[in-house]
């Protein structure tokens, strides 16, 4: 899955609700495995346009940025 | 920089703006300050104009709000989400929603520096998206800078201007 065993479940629903608000990333209403697919695929499109390295799981570089302060309105990529 | 798709974008360069309300956290006269300059930023570099008005419906709408606040998308508390503006268009569009849970500031680096939020913010209003660049002012993540000496990166000054063109007047 995307979210190694380091990351805790209080970041992992940070990182979850940053998708889903700013790269529209849908609710879960589908099996758990597409659910880790897209959000594999909404972690891909953040890490491009952050310019980190594009690996789709979620580590502590890009939970660093998700952290920041930042303006509402969605990404470009989103 | 990004233009929002579809190249939405103001069709009269003579904006009005209104402030709504006010933030607790900085006298009145500061807020009309940081708004004033906020504006100038994207004047400057284009043939955009800026009219303040004190009643009725203006182009750009600026409020101070917390959590839900009408528009579908509530501010989450302290830190986080600190404000957002919509692109430009009728009714909502082009309005700026500041977030008042945070502490905006006039001039200092505690807190969130309300002139260098509220130009972001109307980059959107004036039909920009989100940069990629770290350097630019429509980098969504806020990061601090000097106030007094600041200027618009050029990354921002390409986009505005590919949406308005330049500012004949310089």
């Amino acid at each position: 899955g995307p979210v190694p065993p380091s990351i805790g479940e209080e970041e992992e629903d940070l990182a979850k609700n940053y998708l889903k608000k700013l790269y529209n990333m849908k609710e879960s209403t589908r099996s758990f495995g597409r659910m880790v697919s897209e959000m594999s695929e909404k972690l891909r499109e953040m890490q491009e346009f952050f310019g980190l390295e594009v690996t789709g799981t979620l580590d502590a570089e890009t939970l660093e940025v998700m952290k920041k302060p930042r303006c509402g309105v969605p990404d470009v990529a989103a | 920089y990004a233009v929002v798709p579809g190249n939405l974008k103001w069709k009269t360069n003579q904006l009005t703006y209104r402030i709504e309300n006010y933030t607790p956290d900085m006298s009145q006269a500061e807020v009309d300050s940081s708004i004033e300059r906020a504006f100038k930023v994207w004047a400057d570099v284009t043939p955009l104009r800026f009219t303040r008005i004190y009643s009725g419906v203006a182009d750009i709408m600026i409020s101070f709000v917390v959590r839900d606040h009408g528009d579908g998308y509530p501010f989450d508390g302290p830190h986080g989400f600190l404000a957002h503006a919509f692109f430009p268009g009728p009714g909502i569009g082009g309005d700026a929603h500041f977030d008042d849970d945070e502490s905006f500031t006039f001039s200092s680096s505690n807190g969130y520096n309300l002139f260098l939020v509220a130009a972001h913010e109307f980059g959107h209003a004036l039909g920009l998206e989100h940069s990629g660049d770290p350097g630019a002012l429509m980098y969504p993540s806020y990061s601090f800078r000097d106030v007094k000496t600041f200027v618009l990166p050029q990354d921002d000054v390409n986009g505005i201007q590919a949406i308005y063109g330049r500012n004949t007047e310089v």
